[in-house]
């Protein structure tokens, strides 16, 4: 699955997501990322984020829209996704999951959970900072 | 890290990132943006958890999600199990731009992409049709039923709901390999 944010010079943010869900899912079935407030969630006066994961725990929890409107009550990015991911943890401790945020000054973060065999997150981030995409981590 | 524009995304899917990066630079909007990122993915079909040909389900077909959100006027497009349709993205875009409605799914959602032109195809590849025959092969394992017999850890479906309900541990089956 694809999360992405983007937000340009003059504070205009939008979000999306697409992916081909779970593999061997019952038909029909259908995972967060088209579901606003967990696949994505966007408000250019406040910030956007994107989840990835166990669509079918993940989405129960809207951890996008929780993750904007923390960045809304003045949370930095990393925190609010920090507190995104455990509020689900809190149920599922075992929830495959990660979620990236981003504010409208441009700061950004990332959080997972970590269970066996996933320990980091990997995503893509490019700004102006750069000439080129950059590869970021985060420990779960 | 205050240094606008930014592009930020899921999984280490580099090309779209730049896809994104090079919409906002020439000129196109951050929708634009989101809709190249999201669609290269597509295109790409990366990690095999996006697009066409991956993450078949129990019938072996492939079916796409996805949403679009404008961050200024907080419209929304959003499709979930579409069918033989390669752009999901631009699917939900076009219920975002084309519709009132946040939401369409399944087979109707597909013939409103056919009448806003796009172009209907197979979703399956030699490797989801690989993925699913092995499945069928180890007894469908794993899978997301409980409750059913016959035993959903042992064998094949079709299954019939079982008069007693269990409270299993919930099976773990998401990973980096399979995702939303």
């Amino acid at each position: 699955t694809i999360g992405m944010v983007a937000l340009d010079q003059d504070g205009h943010l939008a979000a999306g997501t697409s992916t081909n869900g779970l593999t061997h899912k019952v038909p029909g079935r259908v995972g967060d990322s088209p579901i606003v407030g967990a696949g994505a969630y966007a408000d250019s006066s406040a910030g956007g984020a994107a989840a990835t994961g166990d669509g079918d725990l993940m989405m129960r929890f809207l951890p996008s829209y929780l993750a904007v409107e923390l960045m809304r009550a003045g949370a930095d990015p990393s925190a609010a996704c920090k507190t995104a991911i455990s509020r689900i943890k809190r149920h599922y401790s075992e929830f495959f999951g990660a979620i990236i945020c981003a504010n409208t000054t441009g700061h950004y973060g990332a959080a997972c959970n970590k269970v066996p065999g996933f320990s980091q997150f990997h995503f893509m981030v490019w700004n102006s900072e750069s000439d080129a995409p950059r590869l970021k981590s985060v420990d779960c | 890290h205050t240094s606008l524009p930014l592009v930020i995304n899921t999984w280490p899917f580099k090309n779209a990132t730049a896809a994104a990066w090079r919409a906002l630079q020439s000129g196109g909007s951050v929708l634009d943006a989101v809709e190249k990122g999201c669609g290269r993915c597509q295109i790409e079909q990366c990690d095999g958890s996006v697009g066409y040909g991956g993450s078949p389900d129990e019938s072996g077909e492939t079916t796409l999600d996805a949403m679009i959100m404008n961050g200024d006027t907080m419209e929304v497009g959003a499709v979930a199990d579409l069918r033989r349709i390669k752009n999901a993205i631009g699917v939900a875009r076009a219920v975002m731009e084309h519709t009132d409605h946040t939401l369409l799914v399944g087979e109707s959602a597909s013939v409103f992409a056919e009448n806003m032109g796009f172009i209907a195809e197979d979703l399956t590849t030699n490797n989801s049709v690989n993925i699913f025959s092995q499945w069928l092969k180890g007894n469908c394992q794993p899978n997301y039923r409980k409750n059913v017999f016959p035993d959903p850890s042992k064998s094949c479906g079709p299954y019939k709901p079982s008069a007693t309900l269990k409270q299993n541990m919930r099976a773990q089956h998401a990973n980096t390999h399979s995702h939303d």
